[in-house]
């Protein structure tokens, strides 16, 4: 699966996610990538997120809005609201994978909770980092 | 102008560092810099963040070693069913497609139906469709198939078992001796 969430020099916000889904999946088994919500969200209020892992438990967390929501009803900062869904609630239905986000601010953040995933951000801040591990 | 920024990300899993050659740890770095330029271009000429992530989704797409577009995945029948979704933050306007085959980049897909269809998720044969009559770019089953994506799902094939892009057999152990300049 692979991902981008961007913020614009406007303050507009983007998400996009792409994937092949499971190998040796069947019966047309979709998983959260396609699914608005569950692993791609954007809303210039909040956030822009992009979800990869375990698709099953990211639809069933509603992973993507579910940040949104912890932004918009809690109050809580673009990494705090990932924090919470990547680390506390993902985990608890064992949820295995990660998120990328942006907000209307050009804030960023990348969280996993597997061993490790592949990812990259650039700001025009300065900061710039290419991963994969932990 | 404000602070601008991009993120990507490729997937996640159980990915050590152990189980790594260096040169296809180089490759994956350097796949991801392409995918993040490329991206970023788009935001440094004041270009949409819409277009941005587009952008980025095509360069990864478009390389075997990540599991979208070219290099996905087999199915239980053998084949690829690729899904794609994208949302614009200030319309709220989104766009999605499941189980497409044959589709060159399924995220230029998925803009097609944000932009222009009256929906918001197209899947299987009736997606594709709209995609020919859009004019999206496709490739034949052969622009699709990678080796090791064949060999890690020839582990599989006759079980029940499914799995993530970089969980238990995985693209790293089947491409250990493979060479990435």
């Amino acid at each position: 699966t692979v991902g981008a969430v961007a913020c614009d020099s406007s303050g507009n916000i983007a998400a996009a996610t792409s994937t092949g889904g499971m190998t040796n999946k069947k019966y047309g088994r979709i998983g959260d990538s396609p699914l608005i919500g569950a692993g791609t969200y954007a809303n210039n209020n909040t956030c822009a997120i992009s979800c990869t892992g375990h698709g099953e438990p990211f639809i069933c967390a509603v992973a993507a809005h579910d940040v949104s929501c912890l932004m918009e009803y809690k109050g809580l900062s673009l990494q705090d609201a990932m924090n919470e869904v990547v680390n506390v609630k993902l985990i608890k239905i064992d949820g295995e994978g990660g998120m990328i986000g942006v907000d209307a601010r050009g804030n960023a953040a990348m969280l996993f909770n597997s061993a490790g995933m592949y990812r990259a951000m650039r700001k025009s801040t300065g900061e710039h980092e290419v991963s994969i591990y932990k | 102008m404000q602070p601008f920024s991009l993120v990507i990300h490729g997937g996640a899993g159980t990915i050590l560092k152990e189980d790594m050659t260096p040169d296809l740890e180089i490759a994956y770095m350097n796949a991801l810099e392409d995918a993040l330029k490329a991206g970023y271009a788009v935001l440094e000429q004041e270009g949409s963040a819409t277009n941005a992530v587009k952008a980025a989704i095509v360069v990864l797409e478009d390389n075997l070693l990540f599991n979208a577009g070219r290099g996905s995945v087999f199915t239980k029948k053998g084949v690829q069913e690729m899904d794609a979704a994208i949302m614009n933050g200030q319309t709220l306007q989104a766009g999605a497609v499941a189980g497409v085959r044959n589709v060159r980049n399924p995220i230029e897909l998925a803009e097609e139906v944000m932009l222009n269809s009256n929906h918001v998720f197209l899947s299987g044969k009736g997606a594709n469709d709209f995609a020919i009559k859009q004019g999206i770019k496709l490739e034949p089953d052969e622009y699709f198939f990678s080796k090791f994506r064949y060999d890690q799902w020839k582990v599989m094939r006759d079980s029940d078992s499914y799995s993530l892009d970089h969980t238990h057999q995985g693209l790293e152990e089947l491409m250990k001796d493979k060479k990435f300049g």
